[in-house]
């Protein structure tokens, strides 16, 4: 049997915000230790992987690991109709009918929103995802999670944001990272510089690099990838020019979501 | 021009 509950729905409405335009189902993986999400895009560019632990619930019962996948779209409608202080309840029985109910009670007037999600396939995940070691990393980057947003807005208005493979180059050296569009007719550059801490900023750009790096990558991903600054407001960019890129929000302790895609090679 | 790598098959060869 499989019961949680959140007394806020705040939370997995944050989740679904950052996940629900780019990846149309993902695979949940509910185990003692909490909820592991995983979801690829249909061209399989993007990877995204949340970890929730168990903690993150304000009453979590699993007694037997149990995968599902779900449609995303299907819950992040249910979701927007939730209030954020709505209580939810995710039970499942492994009784075979493949289905996982979540319940939305409003706490002022009892209201009470049941939804049935039967599961559905998932395309290709989970995957086995390994942690690479620092060392494979040219460069990291942590910034403000609200500042990589707005720099990704910029860029996609600046950018021919219509065609698609719209390229971003993402250069790094050790005094600042540099953000590179073309347009249709000119080129827009983004430079943030490594925050010093005499500035004492509420949220540092900081930057870690083992050598100057310079990747591409496709500027409609990324721009999904920033909406993960309903999560976490700081980003963290790990960068290696035969890796995926990282793009890391940590979620206040209790876990992550991860957002993995390769940089673009000339042809 | 630059071109794409699938996700999907970097993490199977791995």
């Amino acid at each position: 049997i499989l019961e949680l509950r959140l007394v806020q729905a705040t939370l997995f409405k944050n989740v679904l915000e950052a996940i629900s335009d780019l990846f149309s189902k993902a695979n949940f993986d509910f185990s003692g230790t909490g909820l592991e999400l995983q979801a690829m895009d249909t061209s399989h560019v993007a990877l995204v992987a949340l970890l929730l632990r168990a903690e993150a619930f304000n009453h979590y019962l699993c007694d037997r690991d149990l995968s599902m996948g779900l449609n995303l779209a299907d819950m992040a409608k249910a979701f927007r109709c939730a209030n954020n202080d709505d209580i939810i309840t995710i039970k499942a029985e492994e009784d075979w009918s493949d289905t996982v109910t979540f319940t939305f009670e409003s706490p002022e007037d009892g209201e009470i929103s049941i939804f049935d999600f039967d599961f559905v396939g998932t395309n290709g995940v989970p995957l086995e995802i390994p942690e690479f070691p620092e060392s494979e990393y040219q460069a990291k980057v942590r910034m403000p999670s609200a500042k990589f947003m707005r720099i990704c807005k910029k860029l996609s208005s600046f950018g021919d944001s219509g065609d698609r493979d719209t390229v971003v180059i993402i250069s790094v050296d050790k005094e600042c990272v540099n953000f590179f569009t073309r347009g249709k007719t000119g080129t827009s550059t983004i430079v943030c510089r490594q925050t010093q801490t005499v500035d004492k900023p509420k949220e540092p750009t900081l930057i870690e690099m083992k050598e100057q790096v310079s990747l591409a990558f496709d500027l409609r991903y990324m721009n999904s990838f920033s909406k993960g600054s309903t999560l976490s407001d700081q980003v963290t960019i790990s960068l290696s020019s035969n890796l995926p890129a990282v793009f890391e929000y940590k979620i206040a302790e209790t876990g992550y979501i991860r957002y993995y895609m390769l940089p673009r090679i000339e042809e | 021009g630059t071109k794409q790598g699938n996700i999907m098959s970097f993490f199977k060869k791995m």
